[in-house]
């Protein structure tokens, strides 16, 4: 059987409310070494990739190693009743075709469990090699959230450089043209303001803003957000879950025709 | 023009 409790509930919640716009149905592969997820969104131009370790939970227990198909519009709405302090124990038997989520409020005065309905979901699998990344910027979630937004009233798509000087996010459209850029700035006097741009190489990449935009619905989850890019390759969004792993989105470049 | 490259073209299946 598979069963793992989360003390930090919301935690589950933020995680699935940042990629159900993204992918519609996804599985969710259990494994004694920890609860992932890996989809790509309907179009397939882009990648969502989630990790949450086995020792990030108070308790867990995956007896064989199992695919559970779950609707993510159906598993956010149950996930919608769990309290925002509650503790989430998840629980599946192995030849079962649900999946129970427990909620217990902090002062124990309240449980409820709600069963999802898991669903045969066709996915492939893909494999994403280690890359040496030409240049990778860290910066405050919600600067990444703001640049994107912002970038996306003027044009639809961003192109993203990378050069000594710092990181640059241009867009054009029938507006006019948008820069922004980003420095270096490990100086900041509250560290969730810090920049960070580890640079190898300049680089210069296209991306469609309305997959870096959905990729900012996981600003919850983070203080920072990387991106990292490398020549003709897809950039890696990667948002880190403290104490338990990731939430990472992979995103195709848009190149010369 | 620019074209969208889909991220299969990238990661090869498992």
């Amino acid at each position: 059987m598979f069963e793992a409790r989360l003390v930090q509930g919301n935690l589950l919640k933020k995680v699935v409310d940042a990629v159900k716009d993204l992918v519609t149905d996804a599985n969710f592969d259990c494994s004694s070494s920890g609860f992932t997820l890996q989809a790509m969104d309907n179009s397939h131009v882009s990648l969502v990739s989630l990790s949450l370790r086995s020792d990030g939970f108070e308790h867990f227990r995956c007896d064989r190693n199992m695919s559970m198909g779950m609707s993510l519009g159906n598993l956010a709405k149950i996930l919608k009743c769990a309290g925002n302090d509650d503790i989430v124990t998840m629980k599946a038997a192995d030849d079962g075709d649900t999946v129970t989520f427990m909620f217990e409020s902090p002062k124990e005065d309240r449980v409820s469990d709600f069963e999802l309905k898991l669903m045969d979901i066709d996915s492939e699998h893909l494999g994403i090699p280690d890359t040496d990344y030409a240049a990778t910027v860290t910066l405050p979630a919600a600067e990444y959230q703001r640049i994107c937004r912002d970038l996306s009233s003027i044009g639809d798509t961003v192109v993203i450089s990378a050069t000594k000087d710092g990181v640059k996010f241009s867009s054009s459209g029938d507006v006019g043209t948008a820069n922004i850029t980003v420095r270096q700035n490990t100086t900041a006097d509250k560290k969730e303001e810090q920049v960070s741009i580890d640079l190898k190489e300049p680089v210069a990449l296209t991306f469609a803003l309305r997959y870096l935009n959905s990729f900012a619905k996981a600003t919850p989850l983070a203080s920072h957000v990387s991106l990292s890019m490398a020549r003709d390759l897809p950039v890696m969004v990667d948002y880190q879950i403290s104490d338990m792993g990731h939430l990472r989105f992979y995103l195709a470049p848009k190149i010369e025709d | 023009g620019m074209k969208q490259k889909s991220i299969s073209s990238f990661f090869a299946a498992k």
